[in-house]
C-alpha cells in the first residue's frame, strides 16, 4: 500500500458515497447511466470472486465487500425505490458491444487460463469502458447536475491516482501488471475530455454544460 | 507465475 493507491480507493469510495447522496437527497437518479451501473457490479462481482478464497487485508476484504454491496444498493436505487426517475430511454448506449471485444481481450490476455483469472482479467478491461455509457449519456444531454459531475471526477481521480501507484510498485517492489496498466491508461483516457469540462466550468463554479 | 500477480489491488 501507498499513498497514491489509497487516495485512489478513497476517492472511489468517495464517488459512490457522492452517487448514493445524489440518488437521496434528490429523490432522484435522473442523469445517471442505468447501464455503467450495472456494469459496475459486474465487474466487481467478477474481479473478487477470490474473496472467500484468498486473503490480502481487513481493509482489502472489507473494501471489496463495500464496493459489491455498494453497487448492488444503487441498482436497487435505481430499479425499485426511484425507478420513475430513471429514464431508459436516453441510456441508449450498447453495453453488448463492450462485454463482447472485453471477453475475446480477456481470454487473449490473462495471468492464467482458470476461471478466476479469465474472468479478473473481464473485470479490469470491463471496468476501463464502464463510464463509457454514462459518457454518451451526457454526451446526448450535453449537461449535468453539479453533483453528477462531482461523482464523476471522483470516479476518474481513482483510477488516475492507481497510475502514480504503479509507477512507484514498480520502482519500490518491481511489480509489473501490464493487464492492469493498460487498461488504466484507457480508462483514465476516457475522462480526459470530461475533466477538461470539469476544471474548467465546473470548479470556477459554472454549470456542466458541453458547447452545442 | 501467478504470484507475481496476487491482484492485492482493488
Amino acid at each position: 500500500m501507498n499513498i497514491f493507491r489509497f487516495l485512489g480507493d478513497l476517492s472511489h469510495l468517495a464517488s459512490i458515497f457522492i452517487l448514493i447522496h445524489k440518488i437521496q437527497t434528490t429523490r432522484s437518479c435522473r442523469g445517471i447511466s442505468f447501464k455503467t451501473q450495472a456494469v459496475y457490479v459486474a465487474v466487481f462481482v467478477t474481479r473478487y470472486l477470490d474473496l472467500f478464497t484468498t486473503f490480502v487485508s481487513v481493509y482489502n476484504t472489507s473494501m471489496k465487500i463495500f464496493f459489491i454491496a455498494s453497487s448492488c444498493y444503487i441498482l436497487y436505487l435505481m430499479k425499485v425505490r426511484f425507478r420513475p426517475t430513471n429514464d431508459p430511454s436516453i441510456d441508449t448506449f450498447r453495453v453488448e458491444y463492450l462485454v463482447g471485444p472485453c471477453a475475446v481481450l480477456a481470454l487473449i490476455f490473462n495471468y492464467g487460463y482458470s476461471v478466476t483469472e479469465v474472468l479478473w482479467s473481464l473485470s479490469i478491461f470491463l471496468e476501463s469502458v464502464a463510464i463509457l455509457p454514462q459518457l454518451f449519456m451526457l454526451q446526448r444531454t450535453g449537461e449535468a447536475e453539479t453533483i453528477t459531475t462531482h461523482y464523476l471526477a471522483a470516479l476518474g481521480a481513482y483510477r488516475a491516482l492507481y497510475i502514480p501507484n504503479w509507477i512507484y510498485r514498480y520502482f519500490s517492489e518491481g511489480y509489473v501488471d501490464p493487464i492492469s496498466v493498460t487498461a488504466g491508461l484507457v480508462q483514465t483516457g476516457l475522462y480526459l475530455d470530461f475533466f477538461y469540462v470539469y476544471f474548467t466550468k465546473v470548479l470556477q463554479g459554472q454549470k456542466f454544460e458541453l458547447p452545442a | 507465475d501467478p504470484s507475481s500477480h496476487s491482484h492485492d489491488e482493488l
